[in-house]
């Protein structure tokens, strides 16, 4: 029965076939293999495509919101500045508080004004609303803690403010010169440097410069030497930003040549001063004289 | 089903090229996402 049984199980094929079927039955797997692998990426593809869909759905949520957090922020930054202040103290208080500070702060930059020193201007003229923006850039003592600018101008303080995204405080001004002049000034500290005030006007005077103010009053006096804002020490006459100056556009108004005339005074004086500018003049002067000599020889 | 396996290896490079694709732009979402992210923080 074993031996029976036994036999049974032993292959007594021939095997004759020219290995049709195991090049079908290899291919086959090959098949099942290749639609398996399509499978799994088509799958993955699908997750992919899933996730990109999200991800760009969230961008663009992002992004919107950015928007309009920009926007709201542009929105409340136009507003502090155009609206009046809420509290409003009066008019004398705030001229006498004006003058106070000015005066506090004439006293400092009288001291200090030998370490004020060139400083860059970058004016950059946008047009917001029909208005001419000017940066100035002023250098002040890094112990000098108040947001006061001399520019020749007086001002009256509207208001202050720090926010939480803008952590330096800034102050706003509003020219007192003239009732209708509409000029507003925004003094920050920089956030590079902590020693500079930037100012930003918007408007255009339509007045002199105040004339009342002494010229020894040692306010902060700055000319524009191209792109550079340059201090002019010890003038004889008060000076002003010719970035502002020039924005002046009333002439019914304004005593014109007594402006050149008060700005050249200014210049001259201020190149003067300056050590820099008389060697450079000298030696052109020199190197011109030299040049004739060579010539007429 | 009836596909051959020439056919298969064609379709499935058509899906890796694809699934490529959508990777990187994955990623140049991503990035961009989270510099926006980090600049609203």
């Amino acid at each position: 029965m074993d031996q029976s049984s036994s036999s049974s199980f032993v292959d007594t094929s021939l095997d004759l076939t020219i290995g049709v079927t195991r090049m079908r039955v290899k291919e086959d797997s090959t098949t099942s293999a290749l639609v398996d692998e399509l499978n799994r990426v088509s799958a993955e593809n699908k997750k992919l495509s899933e996730m990109l869909t999200l991800t760009c759905e969230n961008y663009n949520v992002l992004r919107k919101q950015l928007m309009e957090y920009v926007n709201k922020s542009n929105n409340v930054t136009e507003r502090d500045q155009t609206s009046p202040p809420k509290k409003r103290k009066s008019p004398a208080r705030d001229d006498a508080v004006s003058s106070a500070v000015i005066g506090g702060v004439s006293e400092s930059s009288s001291t200090d004004q030998d370490g004020q020193y060139l400083c860059k201007k970058k004016q950059r003229e946008e047009t917001v609303v029909k208005e001419k923006v000017s940066r100035v850039y002023y250098k002040t003592e890094a112990s000098d803690t108040t947001l006061v600018v001399k520019d020749g101008y007086q001002w009256r303080k509207y208001g202050q403010k720090v926010t939480r995204d803008n952590p330096s405080p800034r102050a706003y001004f509003k020219c007192a010169c003239a009732p209708s002049c509409s000029v507003k000034k925004k003094v920050q500290r920089s956030v590079e440097d902590q020693s500079v005030l930037v100012a930003t006007y918007e408007g255009e005077h339509n007045h002199p410069i105040p004339s009342q103010i002494d010229s020894n009053n040692s306010l902060n006096r700055y000319i524009s030497l191209g792109d550079y804002m340059a201090p002019a020490k010890g003038s004889s006459s008060l000076a002003e930003p010719v970035t502002e100056s020039k924005k002046v556009t009333s002439p019914s108004r304004i005593d014109i040549p007594e402006v050149q005339k008060l700005l050249v005074e200014q210049m001259a004086s201020s190149l003067t001063k300056d050590p820099n500018f008389t060697a450079a003049l000298a030696a052109a002067v020199t190197g011109r004289l030299y040049q004739q000599n060579q010539t007429e020889k | 089903k009836d596909k051959s396996a020439s056919e298969l290896r064609e379709e499935l490079n058509r899906v890796y090229s694809e699934n490529k694709k959508i990777k990187e732009m994955l990623e140049t979402v991503c990035e961009k996402y989270y510099a926006l992210h980090h600049h609203l923080e």
